[in-house]
């Protein structure tokens, strides 16, 4: 489903940001 | 943050430009505050748009009804292929980097392999731009004399490694495929201010707090002096050493963030917006 790739991708986006931000 | 994004993406003739026209988002305009729920659909449905089309091309689907042939197993598959693929592409470095020779004493000298400032000495400059050797170098330091000096119309580079990357620099601008650094761009603001979006909906204080820390750089970068302060302030009042809250003002600054106007799971919105 549309909805289920752009969920996916934020959700990947996310871990990505919240992995390389310091001191978390 | 979105104001950013507007100018950036409807700059001149930009495609954001032509989809709001195409579209008849007519009540979308440049300036934020003044119809932020317009351009905050605008964004998303731009950004939704795009992750599709993204995987349209990778799945080679020639329309958005295409079913692809698939089992459920392979489909899954495909979903986090090609999700982990448009991050990846759109993906940009978040951590800042500060050269090193910005943290030297500010009277050391800076130019030539020697170092040393040698009154009256000629010197040659380097013409790739991006030298870190030091631009400009002594004549005797590289074996030249003032007879041996190249002339003016000839280029000059103090050594392989400087004109090798003087040439990729140069066949590097002219294969730049701009449209598709452009969708990057806006797909990468556009997922960021989704996840900032789905935080503020759940009221996920610990997230929201998180998103602000890594917002300081493009504060800082645009010039945005009242958030950087903001930020920073807020961020220092609960994490580290220097927090310095009382544990009953922090809860509320961390989860009292957002407002439920109509009830319900995923509602919340923005305190300040309401």
């Amino acid at each position: 489903r549309k909805a289920d790739l752009v969920m996916m991708t934020d959700i990947l986006y996310h871990e990505k940001l919240t992995k390389e931000i310091p001191g978390r | 943050l979105m104001q950013d994004t507007m100018n950036k993406m409807c700059h001149k003739k930009r495609d954001a430009l032509h989809l709001k026209n195409v579209f008849n988002q007519r009540s979308v305009s440049k300036n934020v505050s003044e119809t932020f729920n317009y351009v905050s659909d605008f964004l998303k449905f731009v950004t939704e748009g795009y992750t599709l089309l993204f995987a349209m091309e990778m799945l080679d689907l020639p329309t958005l009804d295409t079913v692809p042939t698939m089992t459920s197993a392979e489909a899954e598959e495909a979903l986090n292929y090609v999700s982990t693929c448009i991050v990846d592409t759109v993906w940009n470095d978040v951590t800042v980097h500060i050269p090193s020779s910005n943290l030297k004493e500010e009277d050391t000298y800076g130019f030539c392999n020697c170092k040393e400032d040698i009154e009256g000495a000629v010197m040659i400059e380097c013409e790739n731009v991006a030298c870190t050797e030091g631009v400009w170098f002594h004549l005797e330091c590289v074996g030249l004399t003032e007879e041996t000096v190249p002339g003016e119309d000839e280029v000059w580079f103090c050594s392989a490694e400087c004109r090798n990357s003087n040439k990729r620099s140069h066949s590097a601008s002219h294969t730049i495929d701009r449209k598709f650094e452009y969708v990057k761009m806006l797909l990468w603001r556009g997922l960021s201010d989704m996840i900032r979006r789905n935080a503020v909906r759940q009221n996920d204080g610990p997230m929201i707090t998180l998103y602000w820390k890594c917002d300081l750089p493009q504060f800082i970068k645009h010039n945005h002096t009242k958030y950087t302060i903001l930020g920073h302030r807020l961020i220092a009042k609960f994490t580290g050493l220097n927090c310095f809250l009382p544990k009953r003002l922090r809860q509320d600054l961390i989860w009292n963030r957002t407002i439920n106007l109509s009830g319900g799971r995923g509602t919340n919105i923005e305190t300040d917006l309401v």
